[in-house]
């Protein structure tokens, strides 16, 4: 399971 | 990108819109709490400190840019231009009962200990609670403005919209970050009282009163 470390979100 | 994603960023950027205009066509920031509007900016502007570290993509970039310039302008219009109209004496809520915990806590639970994502976990912690202070105000005067309403509501759809997202990134793209989770989900919650109020009342073409 990959975490949402890209931040790639807003 | 999916839906989810994409109407939530549209139903923030709906919000920002209709608080900017509310205020420059009223030429009164009114029922508008100045200390949620700070406290959004601060947590633009931690969250979005990676602008210069790290490119995503245009939209990305866009929108980061969006939201910190309008957020500096709405508190800008309220503490400055129009300052005259803000609800001080309503406006009472203490930023620093929100600011302090949200610091502890982003450096005890985050996911590496380092300034940018202490920093980033702290925006995520303060954007949950940041409406309190608006909401307060709202509960102190027992009423809002109908396009203060509507402003709520946006800014209230668009976590709980993320939620939706981040449900559609776990199964499709095996994404899962408990942080932004159930973060986000405290922020929809906090919201729940007053989208009752909503649909029952302004989409019925009344005012937002609190009952007694």
């Amino acid at each position: 399971l990959k975490s949402l470390t890209l931040k790639d979100e807003l | 990108m999916n839906i989810f994603r994409l109407t939530g960023d549209l139903a923030h950027l709906t919000a920002i819109i209709i608080l900017l205009l509310k205020i420059w066509k009223t030429r009164s920031c009114s029922g508008i709490s100045g200390k949620s509007q700070i406290l959004f900016t601060v947590v633009y502007i931690t969250r979005y400190l990676d602008l210069f570290t790290n490119y995503i993509s245009a939209y990305n970039t866009l929108m980061k840019i969006i939201f910190v310039v309008s957020s500096l302008a709405t508190v800008f219009l309220i503490y400055f231009k129009f300052k005259a109209t803000y609800d001080r004496n309503h406006d009472t809520f203490r930023m620093e009962f929100l600011i302090i915990p949200s610091i502890i806590l982003a450096l005890l639970i985050r996911h590496e200990f380092t300034v940018m994502e202490v920093l980033w976990t702290f925006s995520i912690y303060l954007e949950a609670v940041a409406i309190l202070p608006q909401l307060f105000l709202v509960s102190k005067t027992g009423e809002a403005e109908t396009i203060t309403s509507h402003y709520l509501f946006a800014l209230g759809s668009y976590r709980g919209l993320y939620l939706l997202n981040w449900i559609w990134r776990y199964y499709f793209e095996n994404f899962l970050d408990w942080i932004s989770i159930v973060a986000g989900f405290v922020q929809t919650v906090l919201y729940c009282d007053f989208f009752y109020l909503y649909v029952t009342r302004v989409l019925h073409g009344r005012k937002l009163r609190l009952p007694a």
